[in-house]
């Protein structure tokens, strides 16, 4: 029998000039998150528990782009999605549209073990995750002030922005003196700053 | 976005992965996050997440290539992994993670970094962010 392994990430897509503690914060929680899922697996936890498990704890976490600390709509709220597969049998969950669910990855997972349907999105999906009991939250839990601050940036560039982010502080000195000429949505990619 | 993809003991594999979405995204917009098969994927041979430029991730159907080429190409779960991200995402940028049933990981991505951490059962471990 093949041994146990587990692998995470929390985006992809980095500002070279992160600066160190960025960087040292984002390993912490990495392997904080890493050693969680090891000791379940230990623990003889099943693949499945242990994803929803992990993808929990990074969705509590405010530093990645997921649960509390997702990026923002145009708006200025949340809307975040997830997804669930289990190997055996290809079993799957997926939702889309949540604003009010805590925990996107355990809501999927209930569409997986408790309905008869892969996939729940918006109204729908938060009227099964009151149906569910699952715990819920206003929008205003989800959203930090780098966040906000974040928008303002982006509705200024008038850009959309991926698994970067804007940096709150230097932003008018991004771009001069950086080497690559790698762009993204039409800007310099030094403007971004990571998760 | 964050994910996580698992085999256990029992060789049974699984993924998941979240997301908040771009930033200043328009109201309604999907990403690859909750796409079966192009953010996430788990068979019986292998497990994925995916992240980054959520629209090439959908056009290429990242996670479920990666176990396409293992079970039609017969490549290992790295070669399936380098593959994906050289042939599959065109001018995209994006990353994945990836176990096999027979205890591998693995990951790739082609922008100038990823964070992410991985583990084996024979004391392998490793989190970092860069190439």
């Amino acid at each position: 029998m093949a041994g146990w392994a587990i692998a995470v990430h929390g985006g992809a897509g980095v500002d070279p000039n992160l600066p160190a503690e960025r960087q040292e914060q984002a390993k912490q929680l990495l392997t904080r998150v890493l050693n969680l899922g090891i000791d379940a697996l230990r623990s003889s936890g099943s693949a499945i528990d242990v994803v929803e498990l992990v993808v929990r704890e990074l969705e509590s976490d405010p530093f990645f782009n997921s649960g509390r600390g997702s990026a923002l709509t145009e708006n200025g709220t949340v809307e975040m999605e997830a997804s669930i597969m289990d190997g055996v049998g290809r079993r799957c969950g997926a939702v889309s549209g949540l604003t009010t669910v805590k925990n996107p990855v355990s809501l999927a997972r209930l569409v997986m073990d408790k309905s008869p349907h892969s996939y729940l999105a918006f109204s729908g999906a938060e009227k099964f995750a009151k149906q569910m009991g699952v715990e819920m939250v206003d929008n205003d839990y989800f959203i930090t002030q780098d966040n906000v601050e974040m928008l303002k940036l982006a509705k200024e560039a008038d850009s959309i922005v991926f698994d970067y982010r804007i940096p709150t502080v230097g932003y008018e000195t991004c771009g001069t003196g950086v080497e690559s000429p790698f762009q993204m949505n039409g800007l310099p990619i030094s403007i971004y700053a990571p998760e | 976005t964050v994910g996580c993809v698992v085999v256990d003991s029992q060789g049974r594999c699984a993924a998941a992965t979240s997301t908040g979405g771009l930033l200043n995204k328009r109201m309604g917009r999907i990403g690859d996050s909750p796409l079966i098969g192009a953010g996430t994927y788990a068979c019986d041979i292998c497990a994925v997440s995916c992240t980054g430029e959520g629209e090439a991730i959908i056009r290429g159907t990242l996670a479920r290539e990666v176990g396409a080429v293992m079970e039609y190409k017969g490549l290992g779960l790295q070669d399936a992994v380098d593959f994906v991200i050289k042939e599959r995402l065109d001018d995209g940028k994006a990353g994945l993670i990836a176990v096999s049933k027979t205890g591998e990981v693995s990951y790739g991505f082609n922008c100038v970094g990823m964070f992410r951490g991985c583990a084996t059962q024979n004391g392998f471990m490793e989190v970092g962010i860069w190439d």
